[in-house]
């Protein structure tokens, strides 16, 4: 986030980093207890699904808390319009978890904005661990920027027509203060509250540049794509639990006093 | 799934949670 602001832990406790190979490369959401909204160019098909891990109740790239939960991704569905009609059209994907998130105080689901939400005169924010300045300075804490919303049309006209800014695209960003989403915030929520509410109406997707004012941020519109999310987060049957067997559980008796063990002495 | 949020307030995907709520309040 360019312009942004540290954020106090729990403020926005749906927010996830998506680490692969052990660096934070896109954000994500939070929103049921085995899935994560995120966009479809954070998993391109040569990046290997056992490599992503998703950290949930994080605000310090470099510091676990007590809350902080880690997951290794089951499987990854990437929206089937994904670069069919626009180099970055249909920029969203549900990743599955395989064990489910516990929720508490600094961890809890985003709802997805619906179909017919009306974002007329809504205050919304943009979260993540992208990069800060022009001279691509990044911060390991969470930061988080409030983002007024831009019309299609306006953003269309910035951009150079229609055929660049689609319908299943959403723009924001403070032109006046210079204040956008940057590279590393991928995947992340763009959210609004409404009513006491917080929905999420977008995921951080492209833009030109992130320091150039007359060109904001695009998002995928969340609200386009609501029915689609819904549709696979009941539909697809959770991952299998390894179920416990004679061994594991001979191991699992064996390996507590080994670990009491190595810990006694490291003392 | 229980949708326990109305609709113009956005859809919880969670049985038991409601979405879009955090313990605390922004400024």
């Amino acid at each position: 986030i360019v312009g942004g602001m540290d954020v106090p832990e729990r403020k926005w406790p749906w927010q996830v980093s998506v680490h692969y190979a052990g660096i934070h490369i896109c954000g994500g959401s939070i929103i049921n207890e085995y899935w994560i909204l995120s966009a479809a160019h954070c998993f391109q098909k040569e990046k290997s699904t056992e490599a992503f891990d998703m950290y949930v109740g994080l605000v310090d790239l470099n510091v676990a808390g007590s809350h902080t939960q880690w997951f290794e991704v089951n499987k990854v569905i990437i929206h089937p319009t994904y670069e069919l009609y626009h180099p970055v059209g249909g920029d969203i994907a549900l990743v599955q978890l395989k064990s489910r998130i516990v929720f508490s105080d600094s961890v809890l689901p985003v709802c997805i904005a619906p179909p017919d939400v009306n974002l007329q005169n809504v205050v919304c924010w943009a979260t993540g661990w992208g990069v800060i300045s022009q001279k691509g300075h990044t911060s390991d804490k969470l930061q988080e920027a409030q983002m007024p919303l831009i019309s299609l049309l306006l953003c269309q006209m910035l951009y150079g027509g229609p055929s660049y800014i689609m319908s299943d695209m959403l723009c924001a960003g403070d032109i006046r203060n210079v204040k956008t989403v940057c590279e590393g915030d991928s995947g992340g929520p763009l959210v609004c509250e409404f009513n006491h509410t917080w929905l999420q109406v977008g995921v951080v997707s492209w833009g030109r540049g992130c320091t150039y004012p007359m060109f904001p941020a695009v998002y995928a519109r969340v609200s386009y794509f609501s029915e689609w999310i819904h549709y696979h987060v009941e539909h697809t049957p959770l991952p299998l639990q390894p179920l416990p067997t004679r061994s594991s559980m001979l191991a699992a008796t064996l390996s507590a006093p080994v670990t009491m063990l190595a810990f006694l002495l490291t003392l | 799934n229980a949708h326990r949020c109305p609709k113009s307030e956005g859809v919880s995907l969670n049985r038991d949670m409601a979405c879009g709520h955090r313990y605390i309040q922004g400024k």
